[in-house]
């Protein structure tokens, strides 16, 4: 589930 | 990255572009409330912390440090510019903005994504950018006929997350799980925020006339 641990938006 | 985001960022983008040139051409900030545009430094330096942690695309990392540089130019020009500053409508600018973080920062503390400090910084900077526009908002109420290019910079400031909510719901249908609940519940109350706003200045556009908004 990395996709969700970071915020790709700005 | 999906067209409504793009779409998105553009719009907000924009929507600087045309405060700074309303600052550089007419050498005026009259209109523009100083409060506003400090919550906005506090929520692109809290929410960009992981500039340097993070990197996702160039594209992310630019816009960031594009976001962060003119907010604060912006706050500097309006507090430092000898010719600037002077037009600046300080008795009108009077929305208690510290209780807007403060609250912002409590309500990051009971609810976040994950109680670390980037995250926390994180969810603060969404709820802040929620309830940011209040003191613009109030002084257009308050300085009655509002310029042109102030009316614009509002009008595309609000429609950028108007955008933001459609590529929520983009991704909602097209990745599974994309649960960006803390977004889109404050983005939500932000576009809110600018109904009235948006209802004025549609009617100013219909009759051609000036943008008022009622006391």
């Amino acid at each position: 589930h990395y996709m969700d641990d970071y915020h790709d938006e700005l | 990255m999906n067209i409504f985001r793009f779409l998105g960022d553009m719009t907000h983008l924009i929507s600087i572009l045309i405060l700074l040139l309303k600052i550089y051409a007419t050498k005026s900030c009259s209109g523009i409330s100083l409060k506003t545009q400090e919550l906005y430094a506090l929520v692109f330096l809290a929410r960009y912390l992981d500039l340097f942690t993070d990197f996702i695309s160039v594209y992310n990392s630019v816009m960031k440090v594009v976001f962060i540089a003119s907010s604060l130019a912006i706050v500097w020009c309006m507090r430092r510019h000898r010719v600037v500053r002077r037009s600046y409508d300080k008795e009108l600018d009077t929305f208690r903005h510290y209780f807007l973080v403060a609250a912002c920062l409590a309500l990051a503390l009971l609810v976040q994504e994950k109680f670390t400090f980037l995250e926390v910084l994180w969810a603060f900077s969404i709820y802040l950018e929620a309830v940011a526009i209040l003191p613009q908002l109030v002084l257009l109420q308050r300085s009655g006929n509002v310029d042109n290019l102030t009316g614009q910079y509002v009008f595309f400031l609000g429609a950028y997350r108007a955008f933001y909510i459609l590529n929520w719901i983009y991704r909602y249908f097209t990745e599974t799980h994309f649960s960006r609940w803390i977004s889109c519940v404050s983005g939500l109350v932000q576009t809110a925020l600018y109904a009235d706003f948006f209802y004025y200045y549609f009617i100013s556009w219909k009759n051609n006339s000036k943008l008022q908004l009622p006391a």
